[in-house]
């Protein structure tokens, strides 16, 4: 990263959009300006404020010579620019480009405007391509998050974040396992059943498994999910997947958390996003809007250890997703899982946890994938093993290899 | 010059690779110097350095981009006291 020479010496900024973009809706323009901001509150204690009247950074869309001495150029090249700090930090648009919200087509407002304002903070070009202050628009990116170089950057100026956001999912009440409060606001919750549920024990096939940003393993089945300790099902559960995740629906397909912090839910055509149990904008989106390429009704879908990467999995075929290239899933996918050295077809759910080990589930049983060998791990009892005894603490299952319920 | 030539010298001033007195009156800019401008621009852009306007430095000139300049506060252009 590269440090202009001048910050603001307050954390708490204001500001405005004086002039907005001819074809897209007032309010859509204002919300992904917020999430622009955004994008740099998340990581130091600044604070974006719209405001009217005096501000410190007023936001304008024009088109060619706006009166600064520098004009945009027309649609390509000029996309925006932003004034440093120690020149006032304003931000201009050309409008004339088609500026495009949550969509591969045209040119995405949030990811530009997040750009202009790392400069409105102080921040130059930076020379490390995936950087988002490096100086290309690279093309939308459905899972936009800051470089580490951007994140050094920003908190060589400001600090490290030391507040917590609100209202976000780790603001919320501790309860007795140290979880997010899931009750409804303002009532007192009632402290967790001691029994363990076991229903899960009855009959283990599930539909999704993934990790919270927070570091919590999640099992989800019908419209009920449970959470995962080291060894067992914690207290408490099931709850109901719409209490936690409002908006969200039942029978998930697939679900990830990405290198973001943000959860995907897939189910059938489409697809939610959250950070933490609140949905991160408009959702459900098409999977073909978000995830070019990716098929509907998935069966699983992981980040693999290897590379960082997205996979899905649907019936005998994967997907490889990388949200950094053009496009995001090679023309020579899909591949056959039997790529995957032991891995069956048709699965029901895989993840990587917390071990670092990426596990697939199929009916009532799992494999541990070894991603450093590339196969499934040789085991002594082999794999596949009962997901009811190894992971939901049923001690009536079986502990050795047994088939799947196929 | 060929006309790639002079489009690649506005491209090198706005952006800071040349400074802005030198980007207006290209016939005194030495080779060297534009040479070295061209290998600046190649390796904050992370494309092979050459040194020439070569067909990829010359795409990636076209695109996108934030119009703030790539190269600000060297003090290239302050006077010295």
């Amino acid at each position: 990263y590269a440090l202009q020479g001048s910050r603001w010496k307050v954390k708490d900024l204001t500001y405005k959009i004086s002039k907005y973009p001819g074809k897209l809706k007032r309010g859509d323009v204002d919300k992904e300006i917020q999430r622009a901001f955004n994008v740099w509150s998340g990581y130091t204690d600044l604070t974006f404020t719209p405001k009217s009247g005096q501000v410190h950074i007023e936001i304008r869309f024009e088109t060619g010579e706006h009166g600064d001495g520098d004009p945009f150029d027309g649609p390509g090249g000029t996309l925006a620019h932003a004034y440093f700090p120690v020149f006032g930090g304003d931000a201009h648009f050309d409008a004339s480009e088609s500026w495009s919200i949550n969509s591969y087509r045209g040119t995405n407002l949030f990811q530009v405007a997040a750009h202009e304002f790392g400069h409105s903070l102080g921040l130059s070009h930076s020379d490390v391509r995936q950087a988002l202050m490096a100086p290309f628009y690279r093309g939308y990116d459905p899972l936009f998050s800051l470089d580490t170089d951007d994140v050094e950057g920003i908190q060589a100026l400001y600090g490290k974040k030391t507040k917590k956001d609100t209202p976000s999912f780790d603001d919320d009440n501790d309860d007795q396992d140290g979880e997010f409060d899931e009750s409804p606001s303002n009532e007192k919750k009632t402290p967790a059943p001691p029994s363990v549920d076991q229903s899960l024990c009855a009959d283990p096939k599930f539909d999704t498994i993934f990790n919270s940003a927070e570091g919590y393993t999640y099992v989800f089945k019908g419209d009920k999910y449970w959470r995962l300790t080291e060894e067992s099902i914690a207290p408490g559960y099931p709850k109901k997947i719409s209490e936690t995740w409002p908006g969200l629906e039942g029978n998930i397909d697939a679900a990830f958390t990405y290198k973001n912090g943000k959860t995907y839910f897939f189910k059938g055509s489409k697809y939610w996003r959250y950070k933490g149990r609140k949905m991160d904008g408009d959702y459900p989106k098409e999977i073909s809007e978000g995830f070019t390429g990716i098929p509907d009704n998935l069966d699983a879908a992981l980040v693999w250890s290897g590379n960082g990467k997205i996979y899905f999995y649907k019936g005998s075929k994967f997907w490889r997703f990388d949200p950094s290239q053009r496009p995001p899933v090679k023309s020579t996918y899909p591949k056959p899982i039997s790529n995957w050295d032991g891995v069956p077809d048709n699965l029901n759910a895989a993840f990587q946890w917390t071990n670092g080990y990426t596990y697939f589930y199929k009916g009532n049983a799992y494999y541990r994938f070894n991603d450093r060998a590339f196969a499934v791990d040789v085991t002594n009892p082999p794999f596949p093993r009962s997901t009811a005894y190894w992971w939901f603490g049923c001690k009536s299952a079986p502990a050795g290899t047994i088939g799947t319920s196929d | 010059s060929a006309p790639s030539d002079s489009s690649a010298l506005i491209y090198l001033s706005q952006y800071g690779y040349i400074s802005a007195s030198r980007g207006n009156s290209s016939q005194l800019l030495d080779e060297r110097s534009y040479k070295k401008a061209i290998e600046d621009f190649q390796s904050f852009a992370g494309i092979d350095v050459t040194g020439q306007l070569d067909p990829v430095t010359l795409e990636t000139m076209t695109l996108p981009r934030c119009g703030v300049k790539d190269k600000v506060g060297t003090g290239d252009n302050r006077a010295k006291r």
